[in-house]
């Protein structure tokens, strides 16, 4: 563990409690379309489930088995609370990403690309692949919808900053103990890649008091 | 691909 993973494991904890933050107030003043995409939190929520396979089977320490408890946990809890509980907050006309092309990919790509030709481990090179397109489906409907409110930008502030930090841990580990992986080296330049445009207009808008506005 | 993944990464 470095401190860069920490971080980015923090910042991605962070996203989480903004979002379950968010979607508490959103109840609170109901009626508020919620700019968050269903599919995107469908596919976080599949990430980590075909991801922490070996959950039981392969105690790292207390830190990483309850990240990963809680990733499962609070994503499926997300799910549950688009689905069911929030129902109502939710449009499917604004959320049209086609979500079944990138799982169809990731998939199709973990079965030629990976490790070790095995269920565990193609699994979890397809949680590495969807992850990194995973965010798609919300970063469309924000094209849609043209602008988004503050607190989604923090929202995906911290979810960019994560993946980012993760890429800074990759250099150091190499760095320091030549770790190589580029399967997850690649999938999570990608993931960072596609945050570039938000973070440009939240650092030049968002943080200068602006509203979050597509050009 | 030659290589392995980091089992202590999230």
């Amino acid at each position: 563990m470095n401190l860069f993973r920490l971080v980015a494991d923090l910042m991605h904890l962070v996203s989480i409690f903004i979002l379950l933050l968010k979607m508490q107030k959103t109840r609170s003043v109901a009626g508020r379309c919620s700019r968050i995409s269903f599919k995107t939190q469908a596919l976080y929520a599949t990430v980590f489930l075909t991801r922490y396979t070996d959950l039981f089977a392969n105690f790292q320490s207390l830190y990483n088995t309850t990240m990963k408890v809680f990733f499962i946990a609070s994503s499926l809890y997300i799910v549950f609370l688009m689905k069911f509980k929030f129902k109502a907050t939710n449009d499917p006309r604004l959320d049209t990403f086609k979500a079944q092309y990138v799982v169809g990919g990731a998939a199709a790509l973990a079965l030629i690309v990976n490790y070790a030709f095995t269920v565990q481990e193609v699994l979890w090179t397809f949680s590495i692949y969807l992850e990194a397109v995973a965010i798609l489906p919300q970063l469309f409907m924000l094209t849609k919808t043209g602008e988004a409110e503050v607190i989604t930008t923090h929202y995906l502030f911290a979810l960019g900053t994560y993946r980012g930090l993760y890429l800074v841990n990759w250099i150091y580990r190499y760095w320091t103990e030549y770790y190589v992986d580029w399967i997850v080296w690649i999938a999570g330049a990608v993931q960072t890649g596609l945050y570039c445009d938000f973070f440009y207009i939240y650092f030049t808008k968002v943080l200068k008091g602006a509203k979050f506005e597509l050009p | 691909l030659a290589g392995a993944r980091s089992k202590d990464e999230l």
